[in-house]
């Protein structure tokens, strides 16, 4: 369960304060499937770190699973991101000098997987993103929506509890988008995770069961819709 | 005025050769508005690249402005590329260590623009785009969408014979994204900059009035729109 209470995010530039999270109430449940809308610099991507103990409030608390997560120190909060947290960035942030393989294959070696589970669930993740034909590329030798699909991979290759995922859709076309959202839904509905999007996307953004929008770093509406 | 002709783009990777664009005729008039929309993968970025110069065909024949530009040298090639050519990448690509406002001023400086009017516009870009009280902040201080409206005001602001904007909207709620688009317009309405822009967003790509669609490296469609 992830429950954020009065979380505040300031940030200083200069002599000023970038008020980016000014007072977060949330409680999302285990298994709960959200999009998060708003503006751009409405505090969505800051609001999807704290949640994925990137970033920590200025003020307030985050307890995950009933873990006052503001207490634990920094060796802890990596150890419990590693294990819980899958994370697609809106900059991808991909490893330059590894492959498209490589990359999606690097949390489970992280997590000591043995080489042939690990060979199977590349393989797998790659054929469901459609990116097969593309394992051996690097980074810089992809289009844009397959560094994006790489970054997506690898966040959902460990099954983990908790799937954030940073406007996943932003740089595919309608059909690539559609078939990363089931994939990611379908993780949702047959292995419990919850599932956290964020998107400017409508049509992305009604698939959710729950509904946040942002503004001005406050979550200025929040309710459950039919999801499609 | 682009001419494309017979071109091709291939990458050798491994042992393989990827066929990013297999074979494209195109020619863009001066001062049209078209946009190309395309399944990820289908050569948008590599077309893109070609147009701009940052790329060279592997055959075929690019003519911009009645120059061969497959015969120039490399300072040749940069030298057009700053003076006729705006970009606004996929990927952004700003300098990390300047701030918003250093950023779109750049170009200017290059072209040895005068101090006051390099300050002009850019204060006009940065309220333009709404960046304005996030000028000082550099590119890890800013939103993804902040960022990309950044890359697309440094584009903007020479007022290029030519502006080749790759999905400039995908970081952008609605709103944001048709404000861009409004500026981008007006830049090839009242100046006549020609003006291609490659975009997943129908509601982006039916806004030009003509219509470019590629699959697999090719042009597959290429017509006259309304635009809206
Ligand atoms: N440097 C490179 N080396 C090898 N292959 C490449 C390279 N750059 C691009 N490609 C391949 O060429 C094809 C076209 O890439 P391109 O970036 O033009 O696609 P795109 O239409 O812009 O896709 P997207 O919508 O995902 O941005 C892709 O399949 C990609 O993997
Ligand atoms: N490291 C930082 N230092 C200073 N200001 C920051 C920093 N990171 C973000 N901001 C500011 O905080 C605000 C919220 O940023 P955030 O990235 O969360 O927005 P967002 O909702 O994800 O926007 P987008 O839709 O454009 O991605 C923005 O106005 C941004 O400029
Ligand atoms: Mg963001
Ligand atoms: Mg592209």
């Amino acid at each position: 369960m992830i429950e954020l209470e009065s979380v505040e995010r300031v940030f200083r530039v200069g002599g000023e304060a970038v008020r980016a999270l000014d007072g977060v109430d949330l409680t999302i449940a285990d298994g709960e499937y959200a999009a998060v809308m708003g503006p751009s610099g409405s505090g969505k991507s800051t609001l999807l770190h704290v949640v994925g103990l990137l970033d920590r409030p200025s003020r307030g608390r985050y307890r995950l699973d009933g873990v006052d997560t503001t207490t634990l120190g920094e060796a802890q909060r990596a150890r419990l991101r590693r294990e819980r947290i899958g994370f697609v960035f809106q900059a991808f942030h991909l490893i330059p000098r590894m492959t498209a393989a490589e990359n999606i294959e690097l949390p489970m070696i992280l997590a000591g997987l043995p080489p042939r589970e690990r060979r199977r669930r590349v393989t797998r993740v790659l054929r469901d993103l459609g990116l097969a034909e593309r394992c051996g590329h690097r980074p810089d030798q992809l289009s844009g929506g397959q560094r994006q699909r790489v970054a997506i991979g690898r966040a959902m290759v460990m099954h983990p509890g908790i799937l954030l995922a940073d406007e996943p859709t932003g740089n595919l076309d309608h059909r690539a988008g559609a078939q990363v959202m089931a994939l990611l839904e379908r993780l949702n509905r047959e292995e419990g995770i919850t599932l956290l999007v964020v998107t400017h996307d409508p049509a992305v953004g009604g698939r959710a069961e729950r509904r946040i929008d942002m503004l001005d770093g406050r979550i200025v509406a929040d309710r459950p819709q039919r999801g499609d």
